[in-house]
């Protein structure tokens, strides 16, 4: 029971270890409920951790996710736009943390509905990043070399999308929104799809993958032996003089 | 390099008495997300088995042991010089990672592997 009641307590009396800073970030209060994540999301997640970790969490030696840290960041939620043309379209914006310093970025995915079914309707969809329309910038479409989608499943898709939030997105700093356009087609247009469209939320349609590799952990372990040897080495003229000014 | 003492999980008919000398040795041991007070932002694994290390450490560190140097002198020290200053304390040697789903306070789902999470082995340091 003590346990259970003052775990985060006890953390908070050695917040300076890097394990328990992270958990006090990551960690909800435990007056918090904990989040509804339902559907593919979390289908998603679940499927990438039992491909990556045994039951005890022991992770896989064959593992192939490339990464050590994984994050689903969904959409805020977001109501679809009216029709515009033949193409029913919802802004998605995704909220990006700021950059952790001991993490990298190796990877950025967007996870999206290609098929979309809606009573007696059935769409076909797809997301490309939008930018403010200026005369510099370039939208790269769906089409294009570097945003090539891969089938997962018969209705969700995944697009590589890393060069452009590496180059567009990452490294600004303040309040950083990814913004992607959910586009869908239908071959006739109808009222009653209309009314469907606009009801869809902007959770149920994609979601973004973002893949870190832990710098911190190979740094620590580097340090010791790194410092050991250069004082080593430096052990003769410089630190001597240093302790004498 | 040689192995370390206890290496591998001991076997259940072992693991209720511990090894018969009380030797430094490493125990199985397994909690629940439930039971640190963790369950609401956990989604996997369930269980965790974070093992521990026990028992003393003997008057004469050997090879496997995989002590370091001051553990051999502060061993001697503690035999010839001066009783004060401790023997050497059963310590894990060597850990292993764990991997957690976890839901964050924003609906966001985490996947993390966690450096040196489990113990694996023990050592007299």
């Amino acid at each position: 029971k003590t346990g259970q009641q003052s775990s985060i307590a006890l953390l908070t009396e050695a917040p300076t270890l890097p394990l328990i800073q992270e958990l006090l970030d990551e960690a909800p209060g435990k007056e918090h409920k904990k989040p509804q994540v339902l559907g593919h999301p979390l289908r998603y997640m679940l499927e990438l951790y039992h491909r990556s970790a045994d039951l005890y969490g022991h992770p896989r030696e064959n593992r192939t996710i490339g990464a050590t840290m994984v994050r689903l960041v969904r959409p805020m939620a977001n109501v679809a736009r009216p029709l515009r043309g033949p193409w029913h379209t919802q802004n998605l914006d995704f909220p990006l943390r700021p950059n952790q310093v001991a993490y990298r970025l190796v990877r950025a995915t967007v996870v999206y509905r290609h098929q979309l079914h809606l009573t007696h309707f059935h769409l076909s969809c797809h997301v490309e990043p939008w930018v403010q329309k200026s005369p510099d910038n370039h939208f790269p479409s769906s089409e294009g070399s570097s945003l090539k989608p891969s089938m997962m499943s018969k209705a969700w898709t995944e697009m590589d999308i890393t060069q452009h939030v590496q180059q567009r997105l990452w490294n600004h700093k303040g309040r950083r929104i990814l913004h992607l356009r959910f586009m869908c087609q239908q071959q006739k247009r109808s009222e009653i799809l209309q009314l469907q469209w606009r009801g869809t939320s902007s959770l149920d349609v994609a979601f973004l993958l973002l893949y870190f590799n832990d710098t911190h952990t190979n740094n620590q372990k580097a340090k010791p032996l790194s410092r050991g040897l250069e004082e080593f080495m430096e052990s003769e003229s410089p630190l001597l003089l240093r302790r004498v000014r | 390099q040689a192995g370390s003492i206890g290496s591998e999980v001991p076997g259940p008919s072992w693991k209720h008495d511990g090894p018969e000398n009380n030797q430094c040795s490493l125990y199985p041991f397994q909690v629940s997300f439930h039971q640190l007070g963790w369950d609401h932002w956990i989604i996997a694994p369930h269980r965790y088995t974070p093992n521990y290390c026990k028992g003393t450490c003997p008057r004469v560190l050997r090879y496997g042991l995989n002590s370091p140097n001051h553990a051999i002198i502060q061993n001697l020290v503690n035999e010839l010089v001066d009783q004060s200053v401790p023997q050497p304390s059963c310590v894990p040697y060597k850990y292993v990672p764990i991997s957690i789903l976890l839901i964050e306070a924003n609906g966001n789902i985490l996947y993390k592997e966690y450096e040196d999470m489990i113990a694996q082995s023990c050592t007299c340091r």
